[in-house]
């Protein structure tokens, strides 16, 4: 089973740590992280370069005499794309799951042309898939259409701002959508469950298509019915991730621990953490066949119409 | 007594709460919130305009025939200032209080001139006073000069945002900057105190002069010597605020009430709340002189150069 999970969002929203929680998985140690000088330290500590860093804006100061197309093209150096893949063991099936980071998206300064680079690692998947489905070989063909994109929302905002809408709008066309409400456990039950009421009036101003669960089967039993409904009310999840083990209550825990008490990632109460895995794994092939025959073949209808 | 505080920082970070907090006093009971559309809706619910609002970029999207220049002018409309004054009797002194609002820095998607209505607003100030000082009445200017500037930094970073670094740098020289970690219930003891190592760090290796705490006269107490000694360690400041009264351990307590706890804002264990406000209160003076004698000094002399 192959399956291409994206991650979008500003730096330290912690992207890297939900994606381990997910798949207990670290497959973030040996990634750069970039200081606000663009300056990448390895996790291990060793400093390496990364890019253009966070500094783009050091080259659009060269002189006024830019035009804003040239300026809008070194702005969207940004943004890199790196893909990871891991052999992952999930409920007995094997799973090749390529995550791909997006590092560098929101934390310039201007973040205007962030979603250009993503847009175009998405179709460069679909025009490699449309080669190889019109070539020789076709029962080999490697599938890296990016069937899931993880889009990270900051739960600082009174819903989204103007970079997420910016984002989803370029990109609901292209990739299945699940906008997160990331670092939750900054937020109240009250403020997680206005900030949800909020973003979903919003996508829904805007007109933006995110993932939506297909209807249950009528031959599901009710306790699966049940969870999917549970699931479908609580969107966008609020997730609080944690690769912290943390003795509670008697047993060992994935939490956060502060000095007024300790946040149980895996508790309902506490966080979404747990509907959101469970909807990946569950809908692992919905996301495939919505890829295949929505997003690509918009893609492929649109190739064939040039 | 005079004094004007500015607070900068991203939108949702909880600069009107934190102020509403330090003074007890609703300063932004009729404030217009912009919600990502840039439509202003009033705390009471009713919707107003607020000016560019968050969408900029539309006007910048009209062709790609604008310059650079053109761009950036059009871009450094975002950033409202709006001044309000509060009289506040504070350990029996009557303080003139006038809170400096910079709503939109920080939000578009496109920030590269946040910081120029900011820079123009403080200059104007300046002159102000230094056309009043050089006139007739000079014994009745009142000085409405910015004397300490709050800038709010996200808890999520890992440190300082080039967003954060580039302000820092445009108005060091301009106004008594204090860095304060904002909404610092978010971390765990220990994220904070990494934080607050890189965030110092990064100042220095920037170098941004941001208001430093004076030496304490020696004829002073051993508790106040020990009490300033305690501030200077901990700066900058990591803030929870809040205007929530909640009753735990029998008493009424400012507070956050969490499914797994409750931050209390005036418990040195939970957050610098405290620590700030004693800081500012007692600091008052010396942010004025500094004022007085450092930066409007500075922008005096290249006055008179001119
Ligand atoms: N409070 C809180 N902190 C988190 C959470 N997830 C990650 N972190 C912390 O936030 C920091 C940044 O996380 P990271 O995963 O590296 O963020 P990324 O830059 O988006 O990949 C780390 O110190 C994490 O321990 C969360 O759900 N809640
Ligand atoms: N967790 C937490 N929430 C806060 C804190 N301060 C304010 N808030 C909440 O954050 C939201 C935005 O606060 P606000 O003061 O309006 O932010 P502003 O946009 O920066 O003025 C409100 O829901 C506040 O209750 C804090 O220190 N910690």
């Amino acid at each position: 089973f192959e399956f291409t999970l994206m991650v979008v969002g500003e730096s330290g929203l912690g992207k890297s740590t939900l994606v381990n929680s997910l798949f207990l998985a670290d497959l973030y140690s040996d990634r750069k992280i970039p200081d606000a000088k663009g300056n990448g330290h390895h996790a291990n500590g060793t400093v390496g370069v990364v890019g253009n860093g966070y500094r783009p804006t050091t080259g659009a100061r060269n002189g006024p005499e830019l035009t804003s197309q040239q300026l809008l093209e070194k702005f969207h150096k940004n943004v890199k794309i790196s893909a990871k893949t891991v052999e992952i063991e999930e409920r007995g099936v094997k799973l090749r799951l390529t995550v791909v980071d997006t590092p560098g998206f929101g934390d310039a300064i201007n973040n205007e042309d962030s979603f250009q680079s993503i847009v175009k690692y998405i179709d460069d998947q679909f025009e490699k898939f449309f080669h190889g489905e019109r070539g020789l070989n076709r029962r080999n063909i490697t599938d890296s259409r990016v069937h899931c994109c993880f889009y990270f929302i900051s739960p600082f905002g009174r819903g989204l701002k103007p970079l997420d809408i910016q984002f989803m709008r370029q990109l609901h066309q292209k990739v299945n959508i699940v906008p997160v409400i990331s670092r939750a456990d900054a937020l109240t039950k009250k403020e997680v469950d206005d900030l949800k009421k909020q973003i979903r009036r919003e996508i829904n101003d805007e007109g933006i298509k995110v993932y939506t669960l297909p209807e249950v089967d009528e031959d599901e039993d009710q306790e699966y019915k049940e969870e999917v409904r549970q699931m479908k009310e609580a969107m966008p999840f609020a997730v609080a991730g944690s690769t912290t083990s943390i003795e509670a209550k008697g047993k060992k825990l994935r939490g956060r621990v502060y000095p007024w008490g300790v946040v149980e990632i895996e508790n309902p109460e506490h966080s979404d953490f747990i509907k959101l895995r469970n909807m990946l794994i569950t809908h692992m092939q919905d996301l495939q066949e919505v890829t295949q025959e929505v997003h690509y073949e918009n893609y492929r209808l649109q190739k064939l119409a040039e």
